[in-house]
């Protein structure tokens, strides 16, 4: 795992963090509910939690749909490419490229589309760089920095756990296992079984 | 555009999916350093846009395959566990065009990815006797 340069973090002592979609977006509630999946896997492991707020302007957490230069200087570029971006704490913009066929729900291995990305976990990983965390070069970290379309991942794996506990600490009640099916992670021993 | 799940993609759509935005990159596969190839300022854009090549004005970018975007192929192909040969090579080439996230991969010259870590090559090894 990696971290921005400067290491910057939420300020010691957060416990929660809001969340707020651009009010022009009008977006569902599945959709909503994509991403707070996405904040509950980072919610698992370490010490910070996050809440839904209306209120887009006093919101920690900036989220919004952009199609080409949206006023950031980092300009969306179309279909595939650049899929999304998100700035390191404390500034809390993250910016979907809204020319991406985006996929909700349902397995998207599945879809017919080659071009369909699978919005959860481009959020997941996001979510990484919103909390301080820089790119992988595990390629089965969540922080990776690249995935191809019709793929889904939203496990946090062992590097990205490290990296996020590294910088906020750990979920008292984090077991060592993310998901109760997939993966049985010890977490003495820094040992996966699976 | 947003699809609640893959069978709601009208079949229509899926046989006309628009290329990716860096398809057009597979052309340069094969370059070689030392030559010029229409074009190629575009591939410069793309590592400097990730921290590969840092403190050029993308403006200035030529199509020579110089030595700024050979020393970039290789710490790419660091970070990205690949063979570090400085060539555009087919497997570099279909990582270069995986869609990724658009925050760089080195920042202000400095990572911790691969290609930031210390490289075991350079440690000075002791034998005990």
């Amino acid at each position: 795992y990696t971290f921005f340069p400067g290491q910057p973090r939420w300020p010691a002592g957060t416990e929660t963090l809001t969340y707020a979609f651009d009010p022009n977006e009008n977006l569902d509630d599945s959709t909503k509910q994509v991403f707070a999946n996405a904040f509950n896997q980072w919610s698992k492991v370490t010490t910070i939690t996050f809440n839904e707020t209306t209120s887009y302007n006093t919101a920690d957490i900036k989220i919004g749909f952009y199609s080409g230069d949206h006023g950031d200087g980092e300009a969306f570029d179309g279909v595939l490419g650049t899929l999304a971006h998100a700035f390191s704490p404390t500034d809390g913009r993250f910016h979907l490229d809204k020319a991406e066929d985006w996929v909700v729900n349902g397995d998207v291995t599945e879809s017919s589309l080659s071009n369909a990305v699978d919005l959860e976990s481009v959020a997941v990983h996001e979510i990484g760089h919103l909390l301080g965390l820089g790119h992988s070069s595990i390629e089965e970290a969540i922080m990776y920095p690249t995935i191809s379309s019709r793929t889904r991942k939203v496990e946090l794996e062992e590097d990205d756990i490290d990296g996020i506990q590294n910088l906020y600490g750990s979920n008292p009640n984090f077991n060592g296992t993310t998901t109760a099916t997939s993966r049985d992670r010890d977490s003495s021993f820094g040992v996966r079984h699976v | 555009r947003f699809f609640p799940d893959p069978s709601s993609i009208p079949t229509w759509m899926s046989n006309n999916a628009p290329p990716g935005a860096w398809d057009g990159y597979r052309n340069f596969t094969g370059c070689s350093p030392g030559k010029t190839y229409d074009g190629l300022s575009k591939l410069k854009n793309y590592f400097q846009h990730f921290g590969y090549i840092p403190n050029s004005p993308s403006s200035n970018f030529n199509d020579d395959f110089d030595e700024a975007l050979e020393s970039a192929i290789k710490t790419y192909q660091k970070n990205f566990n690949l063979n570090i040969t400085g060539e555009l090579d087919n497997t570099t080439m279909n990582y270069i065009i995986k869609p990724r996230c658009g925050v760089a991969d080195i920042i202000n010259g400095t990572t911790s990815m691969n290609s930031g870590k210390f490289n075991s090559s350079n440690e000075i090894h002791t034998v005990q006797h």
